[in-house]
């Protein structure tokens, strides 16, 4: 494992972790779309299922089941909390699942590697990962008034997603054999989702003003 | 024929 999967694994986790801890000590999710949270639980769900097959190393297995279980402790935290739910904004927060679920599914029903159940549900998880940030980045929008820790968790996903691309590069040229076109164009788009984002993030940090974003 | 690599990542 390269330095630079590494840190994006890291980033991953720090983001989950920012995440977990702003509902758990504030008991709030204000600003957090469970769209976003509800899409990620389930491209965790359909692409971890070679837990059942594969074994591929300890750190693998333990990072699998703990995003598995931490964006379903998420969801179900914004779902059913007694505290936690009263914070979501449900009226901001419209953007609909089959929007997205529905043309990944059919997208990786046609472009996969192999059609296999196995295969075709690892695909769609990497389709649906790339665009399920966006009710999360609409949400934003529409609040425009950002926390710190919501503007952190988005900060880190997408530094997550850059550190995997420079990962990418370098397995590219350090590994025999080391092609994923299907893995490296949804990362792409993915990571590039963000950079709207973070020019606004890194504006507000350089002049050390709180984010806001445009309308 | 190319061995395809495990899939290793996240």
């Amino acid at each position: 494992m390269n330095i630079f999967r590494l840190a994006g694994d890291m980033t991953h986790l720090a983001s989950v972790l920012v995440l977990l801890l702003k509902i758990h000590t504030i008991k709030s999710c204000a600003g957090i779309s469970l769209k976003t949270q509800e899409l990620y639980a389930l491209v965790f769900a359909t692409r971890y299922l070679d837990l059942f097959t594969d074994y591929i190393s300890l750190y693998n297995t333990l990072m699998k089941l703990i995003f598995l279980v931490s964006s379903f402790s998420i969801v179900w935290y914004i779902r059913h909390h007694k505290i936690v739910r009263r914070s979501y904004d449900k009226d901001q927060d419209t953007f609909r699942h089959y929007f997205l679920v529905l043309p990944c599914f059919l997208l990786a029903l046609v472009i996969n590697e192999k059609f296999t159940v196995k295969e075709i549900m690892w695909t769609f998880s990497l389709y649906l990962e790339a665009v399920a940030i966006l009710p999360q980045l609409v949400l934003l929008q529409r609040t425009r008034n950002i926390d710190n820790l919501t503007g952190q968790y988005v900060f880190l996903l997408g530094a997550y997603r850059s550190l995997y691309i420079l990962n990418w590069i370098y397995r590219y040229f350090t590994e025999p054999h080391y092609v994923h076109w299907i893995t490296w164009i949804s990362g792409l788009v993915q990571t590039l989702l963000y950079a709207d984002f973070f020019y606004y993030y890194f504006q507000s940090w350089k002049n050390n003003v709180k984010l806001e974003l445009p309308a | 024929d190319n061995p395809k690599p495990p899939k290793d990542e996240l």
